[in-house]
């Protein structure tokens, strides 16, 4: 080993044998993923998403793509339109519904979206995908709220609501940019949707939960433009 | 630039793969399969400066100025990436939401001599 290899963090390796070298090289690129995914360690997956619902949320984000007027209920985005930044980290966070109370006539959904994200990024656009079960004939009325924790954590304010008349199964979209944008904002990291349907219809989501129809909230966010000071 | 082989003494590109599967993370990294951290290593006397991986202009440039600045001052240079690419990965968070992200500069490329 040269003397320069003293300087030269990589030509330390080649003073090792192989074995030590590759465990050292482990952990260096375990160590640099996860500290550009800014995770303090791996994730210990509880929930893991069933490869049906997985394929039919980016179908469902494809079709949206390139159609974004589908017949669903696609709302105007509300997130003021930000241009991209040139070379800032972006995601596709795609986040699936968990159960919340729920009665014949109100269902709650929730939607996580992590810490490490949260503080970090500035929402570009957010959608929230629902599959209407089979109304019935004529067409039926069903509200949205968007749900989310006042100043004090205690009490739900909702942020949006949205009336919209239902008529047949099927998949609709809504966009609910501002609202997880303003979570972010509060440092909240959960969405609550509350769905609330007339009387006859009773659950408008799929009953059961079938895994592919599961509602989900597909968002694209970018890394926050870094803080810079200006010197004038 | 220059790959490494095995007896490589100067500045090249030394390729290392990392199987998620070896590493047990393949549960909450859906794709890809492993990450290419490659690395530059190996010497880069007077006469590399500047070499492979940017213009051969620019060598010459650095070469010169050498000469110029009376060349037995000049020290050896550095082995570093001169080219890299983003890794694209699509992985659970701690939610079990499902994030695709493309980290920037993450695979070494190609190596060279400053």
């Amino acid at each position: 080993v040269a003397p320069m290899g003293a300087r030269c963090p990589a030509c330390g390796l080649a003073a090792l044998d192989p074995a030590a070298q590759r465990h050292i090289l482990m952990a260096r690129a375990k160590q640099s993923i996860l500290a550009k995914l800014r995770l303090p360690g791996r994730p210990n997956i509880t929930q893991p998403v069933s490869r049906g619902a997985l394929l039919t949320a980016l179908g469902r984000m494809h079709v949206q793509r390139m159609d974004p007027v589908s017949p669903g209920m696609s709302h105007e985005s509300s997130v003021p339109h930000l241009h991209p930044g040139v070379g800032l980290q972006e995601y596709e966070i795609l986040s699936f519904a968990e159960s919340g109370s729920s009665t014949s006539r109100r269902v709650h959904l929730h939607f996580r979206f992590t810490r490490e994200l949260a503080g970090n990024v500035e929402i570009l656009k957010a959608t929230l995908y629902l599959f209407w079960a089979d109304p019935g004939p004529g067409t039926h009325p069903v509200t949205i709220r968007l749900l989310q924790p006042d100043l004090t954590g205690l009490n739900m304010t909702v942020a949006h609501e949205a009336r919209l008349e239902v008529q047949r199964a099927g998949w609709a979209t809504l966009d609910v940019g501002q609202a997880v944008q303003s979570l972010f904002g509060q440092g909240s990291q959960r969405l609550t949707v509350e769905l609330e349907a007339a009387e006859d219809w009773g659950s408008p989501l799929l009953a059961g939960h079938s895994d592919s129809h599961w509602p989900f909230v597909a968002a694209q966010a970018r890394a926050r433009m870094p803080h810079r000071v200006q010197r004038r | 630039g220059i790959d490494c082989s095995r007896d490589s003494k100067m500045c090249c590109r030394q390729e290392f793969f990392v199987d998620f599967k070896e590493i047990g993370w393949e549960d909450w990294i859906l794709q890809p399969e492993g990450y290419h951290m490659n690395y530059c290593a190996g010497l880069c006397p007077l006469h590399m400066a500047g070499i492979p991986g940017l213009a051969a202009s620019f060598h010459t440039a650095v070469l010169n100025l050498i000469k110029a600045n009376n060349a037995d001052a000049a020290v050896d240079s550095c082995c570093v990436p001169t080219q890299r690419r983003p890794l694209s990965l699509l992985y659970y968070d701690r939610d079990s939401n499902i994030v695709k992200t493309d980290i920037p500069d993450m695979i070494v490329d190609a190596c060279g001599c400053t």
